[in-house]
């Protein structure tokens, strides 16, 4: 048998409304569904009553899709790179960037890499006090200036101190900023000008809603970002927010941040967020 | 004359005249989907529509049929939002409790600097013992607009109960105390736990959620959770300075039974107003 509209009307409907609930953006959605649709209009399925399964299928390959986009390996970058590496943490405000670092640190640390600290948040009140005890209870150097420094001269220090000590990782910490910010996100975009960062990394939040989409998109528009970091996956939220990143930057999400503590780090696997989401 | 009473004839038609269903499902579509991408619960969107779609079909046209649809689905989001909460200018214990770096900390000196021009002498609490330098972060941002802050080193408590006693104690001649808490969200029934015993504890007469404009569908189960361990009685929307609509406010106030009482605007200790229902309607609409 043929499918036609009619078939798959009813278990499109249900599944963009699961999208939907589970905080994928409408914008993404309202492109994706109708794509899906017509990829399964004039399918052949031997019953029909495997319409919704079908049409179930159709739509994880579609996600499956988005999220593979631009993938590439963390593990493997960091291994074939020129030493140090710099690795520039950026997002909107109290995202999760400077508890991103310190898990990732210590990811680093123990599979035997030597990291060292930018706290290139150099405006915002006891940034580079949080960074500085995670980084001690870590066993990790900082390289800070004082209160109100230029950002950029702070990574610039710590990647020479890098390569003057043969460390292999530079995490960078930047300020949370807004993408409507003009001068934020000048401010940003010389950073990265000066320090030339091995990999940008956008670090937003699980929880955030429609507007995943415009900030990840300016922040790829303006700075231009490698890859993303999907944090708070453990506020019981489905994770929507990471298909919304993935389709309007066209870059893979590569960690997700599960907790507070160091460990709750999860290397991002599309196959398992997917069942996850519509499974 | 002929002209005025034709005028007056055309006058009664327009007044009579009925908005059509199909026109109205049209309408009421677009506004779904302004809705949606506002980041309003989608059970609330429909909710909503069928409202909208209801009075609509029913009330008389006056405005041309998308002015008539949008009054209403004005009218009744203003309906949800209420009034603005007003807080007191007496002394009180104001307690700020939300998700994990949804603006409390900041909201906090937003807030005593607010009472603080209103003549009051405010006092700041540090009750997060959890995050690395969250006593720093407060401490600093007190130290700027010169509000007195205690935490667990102005005492040498290290439970957060024992903290915020002693901290209500040592501010008993200042006006409004604030109370900083960690983030926490709704599965974390141990750290719930925790601000239900605080507030028990203190008995603030202000229980605040401090919400990130950007909250998606979550917004209603963790405004829920809060809500049953302390009884929110007012909301704070935050980083309205970027591009968040905040519709996850109209669920947080219909959870809470609250309203919202302000809007933080950006990072700068000024940057917070009294919340204006009309102002965040038509913002939310675009
Ligand atoms: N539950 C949960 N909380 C998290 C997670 N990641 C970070 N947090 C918390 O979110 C809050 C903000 O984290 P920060 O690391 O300070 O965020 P930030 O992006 O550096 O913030 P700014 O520098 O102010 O822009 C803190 O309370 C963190 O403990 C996560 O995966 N799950
Ligand atoms: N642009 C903007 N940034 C804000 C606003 N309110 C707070 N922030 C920023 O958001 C980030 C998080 O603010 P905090 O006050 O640390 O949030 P918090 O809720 O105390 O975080 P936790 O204690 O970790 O749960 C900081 O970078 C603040 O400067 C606002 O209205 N606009
Ligand atoms: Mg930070
Ligand atoms: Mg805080």
């Amino acid at each position: 048998t043929i499918l036609d509209e009619g078939d798959v009307k009813t278990p499109l409907e249900e599944l963009e409304l699961a999208l939907l609930e589970s905080d994928t953006a409408l914008a993404v959605v309202e492109e994706l569904i109708p794509r899906v649709k017509a990829n399964l209009i004039g399918k052949k399925v031997s019953r029909r009553e495997d319409t919704h399964e079908i049409v179930t299928d159709a739509l994880k390959e579609a996600l499956l899709e988005i999220l593979s986009c631009n993938n590439f390996d963390f593990d493997e970058f960091v291994e074939s790179s020129d030493k140090p590496v710099n690795i520039t943490f950026v997002g909107i405000n109290g995202t999760g960037k400077t508890t991103t670092i310190a898990k990732i640190a210590k990811r680093l640390f123990d599979a035997g890499y030597s990291v060292v600290i930018a706290s290139a948040d150099t405006y915002r009140a006891g940034a580079t006090e949080q960074i500085e005890e995670h980084a001690s209870r870590l066993g990790l150097k900082v390289i800070k200036h004082q209160y109100g420094a230029d950002p950029a001269a702070v990574v610039y220090d710590a990647v020479k101190y890098a390569k003057a000590n043969h460390k292999d990782v530079v995490l960078a910490d930047t300020a949370g900023r807004m993408h409507t910010s003009v001068n934020l996100m000048e401010q940003l975009r010389k950073i990265c000008r000066v320090t030339k960062p091995d990999m940008v990394l956008f670090v937003d939040e699980a929880i955030a809603g429609n507007d995943a989409v415009e900030r990840a998109k300016r922040f790829d528009e303006l700075i231009g970002i490698d890859a993303s970091i999907l944090t708070k996956v453990d506020m019981d939220v489905k994770g929507g927010a990471a298909i919304s990143i993935a389709y309007s930057t066209s870059k893979p999400i590569i960690f997700m941040g599960t907790g507070q503590g160091y460990d709750d780090l999860e290397k991002f696997d599309p196959k398992k967020f997917v069942e996850r989401l519509i499974g | 004359n002929l002209s005025s009473a034709l005028k007056k004839s055309v006058k009664k038609i327009v007044a009579s005249k009925r908005i059509d269903k199909r026109t109205v499902d049209e309408l009421v579509k677009d506004l779904q989907r302004a809705l949606i991408q506002a980041d309003v619960r989608i059970s609330l969107v429909k909710e909503l529509s069928n409202r909208v779609r209801e009075r609509a079909l029913t009330e008389k046209l006056v405005l041309n049929p998308r002015e008539h649809v949008i009054k209403i689905l004005y009218e009744e989001l203003i309906g949800i939002l209420g009034k603005s909460v007003d807080i007191p200018l007496v002394p009180q214990k104001i307690m700020m409790v939300g998700l994990n770096g949804s603006g409390k900390t900041s909201s906090c000196a937003k807030l005593a600097r607010y009472f603080q021009k209103k003549g009051l002498k405010p006092a700041v609490i540090c009750a997060d013992i959890y995050r690395p330098a969250a006593s720093d972060q407060l401490k600093q941002l007190c130290a700027r607009i010169n509000v007195p802050f205690f935490d667990s080193n102005s005492c040498g408590q290290k439970d957060v109960i024992e903290i915020v006693k002693a901290g209500v104690k040592e501010f008993s001649r200042y006006d409004v105390l604030i109370i900083d808490t960690a983030g926490r969200h709704a599965l974390e029934s141990d750290m719930i736990d925790e601000i239900r015993r605080i507030g028990a504890e203190i008995n603030p007469e202000q229980r605040l959620l401090v919400l990130d404009a950007s909250i998606g569908q979550q917004a209603s189960v963790q405004a829920k959770a809060f809500d049953e361990a302390i009884g929110i009685t007012g909301i704070i929307i935050t980083k309205m300075d970027g591009t968040a609509k905040g519709g996850g406010a109209l669920s947080a106030v219909a959870e809470t039974d609250s309203g919202i009482a302000f809007l933080g605007t950006g990072e700068r200790v000024e940057d917070f107003e009294r919340f204006e229902p009309d102002r965040f309607v038509s913002r939310l609409l675009g």
